[in-house]
């Protein structure tokens, strides 16, 4: 829903990294391992 | 000039061991020269071209083909003893001539490659001693090349294993490599996140001011 | 059984070459079997290990040297003339014996190393034919070593190129990880920036507001 949406990117980056829950390596892995088509 | 020394074991006569040298330039089809000793007495013959020729032409056969099987009867050692057989007879008082032919086999059948009437040299020892020292010769070439070969291998071993410890070394630092950009990575992005939940809280108490304030006016 | 065979040339007769065979079991010291032949004729002897004290003894010299000594002089092929010297007589009607002596030259000195007084075979065309036929199995045994030696040196080239392959390899990935790691780094960073850019605009408009609306009220 548009509230959920929201609420996502009030939350998350367009990456999927939370702005405010700090990562561990294996989060930020897993982020990186989501981008695509860098280029 | 090339040379090939085999032993071959005549059919009328297969106790005996009979040493065969060829020699000739370039290729065989161009004419080869034939010597034959028992270690004692020893035999010699030229072969031209055209004899060649004219062997090939009365058994029928293509003269490279002839060529061909004439490097297998006469060159190669003792490995196709079931293709290919020799015999020897000698004529004279003091067997001055002696006869060598060579014979392919097929199947049930043997036919005749070739036959040649060789003769009696009269200094055989500087015949067999110019055998020996080829022979001699061949092996300290082969030990040479042999012990250079050694070496090489010796040294591409060496660094085999040398560049086994760097693909090794180059895995374990790759691996190294992206452990330590993700620790700097997550500090940094901690560092930011810290950062952002204080913004974030300063915001709220701002805007609940801002709300007071205004409930208060 | 071991066996070596060489050439020698007599100081007294250097234009004839002799073919000196040792076989030996085991090691030199415990005795060997002389054969010499001029591709015509052949004389043999059997050296003790009796024969080999002693002649150490006479020379004064230490048993394990004398036969080192033994080794270098009897077994090496040519590559120590400048050391070593031998020397061939014959005695008797039918030349039934031969004198072989071997010395050691020491720069303008040379002692004897040994003598050996040796017997004409009477079918010196066995002796011969069995030096021959040692010599072409020596030729075929080291042809299939040399063989053996390249095909593994051929192997290994070709471990090596692909292991250069893999390691040029590894570093490419070493390198590629780096940039690629980094690029996704910066990307979420600077998504954390601009959040922090945003929450600091929105925060200082609040501020602001907040200043207005006490200078308001």
């Amino acid at each position: 829903s548009p509230e959920t949406k929201q609420h996502f990117a009030c939350e998350y980056d367009c990456y999927g990294d939370s702005y405010t829950a700090d990562v561990d390596i294996a989060q930020l892995k897993e982020v990186f391992s989501r981008m695509n088509n860098l280029k | 000039m090339e040379k090939k020394v085999r032993r071959i074991y005549p059919v009328s006569d297969p106790g005996t061991t009979y040493f065969l040298q060829i020699a000739w330039q370039k290729d065989l089809c161009t004419g080869f020269d034939v010597t034959l000793t028992d270690g004692q007495s020893a035999w010699i013959e030229r072969v031209s071209k055209e004899d060649i020729s004219k062997e090939a032409a009365d058994i029928e056969m293509e003269q490279e083909k002839y060529t061909e099987e004439l490097r297998k009867v006469l060159l190669s050692e003792g490995g196709l003893t079931d293709t290919y057989s020799f015999d020897i007879s000698k004529e004279g008082i003091n067997e001055d001539f002696l006869h060598f032919s060579y014979e392919k086999k097929l199947k049930d059948l043997a036919f005749r490659l070739g036959s040649l009437k060789l003769q009696r040299v009269s200094s055989p020892a500087e015949v067999i001693s110019k055998l020996i020292s080829y022979c001699l010769d061949c092996i300290a070439g082969l030990h040479a090349k042999n012990n250079h070969l050694q070496r090489e291998n010796k040294i591409l071993l060496s660094d085999l294993t040398d560049l086994q410890g760097k693909l090794q070394k180059c895995v374990e630092a790759k691996e190294e490599l992206e452990t330590d950009l993700y620790t700097r990575f997550i500090l940094v992005l901690n560092e930011k996140k810290t950062k952002i939940r204080n913004l974030q809280k300063c915001l709220k108490e701002a805007e609940e001011t801002v709300v007071e304030d205004t409930q208060a006016r």
